[in-house]
């Protein structure tokens, strides 16, 4: 079923 | 001090028990002007929940300091759990609160339950999410969805969802076989709310855990429509939107090996 990705790698830390 | 009035209790429990499964320790930030908002992500850090309650959500809201309340959601469901769905619920905090005060009346009788729970210094990162366009906005009852992830998730644990110009193919692939259900955009006049919208700038051809998908139908209770906005390899967006503010999922995509 494939990697699952993380938020980490698309949104930045504010 | 704060003073938030809903104008019945089931808001509340059903925000609660949409989102206490994925995440378990959230700030709630309090503010005059935007009423109350949350950002929280999962531990797994792969789905993201951000909701908006304005103060037009309230029957009656005041809040004289910015505040942050650090809840445990279990704790929290907990005492949601003792009012009724009809009831008013207040939740009250003083401007530099130790607990939570969480005030049931019921419109008819008179009879009032409160309940203080204790604060939580929760530390956590904030992501900054900024408006992503996306290749595609697909908008359908949000009971259609939820059926569709809870029953594919028992052939697999992923979902691959295919959008084309004028259909969604949801598909699954595991053990004992595979499944696929195909949806599409069609106009309800009678039921505008049965409507199924697809807008699609790209088509699209998306994998997600199904384990997330069925933590996000949680949230079907709040709203009768659910609209899901996708783009390849990028998060997806879920969003249901209350009377005057939002739940939205953001979820990261699987990726092939």
């Amino acid at each position: 079923g494939g990697t699952q990705g993380r938020l980490d790698g698309f949104f930045k830390v504010s | 001090m704060l003073e938030g009035k809903f104008e019945s209790a089931s808001l509340m429990k059903r925000l609660v028990e949409a989102i206490k499964d994925s995440v378990k320790l959230c700030n709630f930030n309090c503010s005059q002007t935007k009423g109350i908002t949350l950002q929280a992500i999962d531990d797994s850090r792969v789905l993201l929940i951000s909701l908006k309650l304005d103060p037009g959500c309230f029957e009656g809201f005041r809040c004289d300091k910015n505040l942050v309340l650090g809840l445990d959601l279990e704790s929290l469901s907990k005492v949601l759990k003792q009012g009724n769905n009809e009831d008013y619920l207040t939740l009250i905090a003083e401007d530099a609160p130790d607990n939570l005060l969480v005030v049931f009346e019921d419109p008819k009788k008179d009879r009032i339950s409160e309940f203080s729970l204790k604060l939580m210094d929760i530390d956590s990162d904030v992501l900054s999410i900024e408006d992503m366009d996306h290749d595609c906005s697909i908008t359908l009852p949000s009971s259609d969805f939820a059926k569709v992830a809870r029953d594919m998730r028992t052939l697999s644990e992923s979902l691959q969802i295919l959008v084309t110009k004028d259909s969604v193919k949801f598909m699954a692939s595991g053990p004992i076989g595979t499944g696929s259900v195909i949806i599409k955009a069609h106009t309800d006049l009678k039921d505008g709310k049965e409507s199924i919208k697809i807008d699609l700038n790209k088509s699209v051809n998306v994998t997600f855990g199904a384990k997330y998908l069925n933590d996000i139908v949680k949230a079907s209770t709040l709203a009768e429509t659910v609209t899901i906005k996708l783009t390849n390899k990028i998060p997806a967006l879920f969003e249901f939107k209350l009377q005057g503010g939002y739940l939205r999922y953001y979820l990261a995509p699987k990726f092939d090996e």
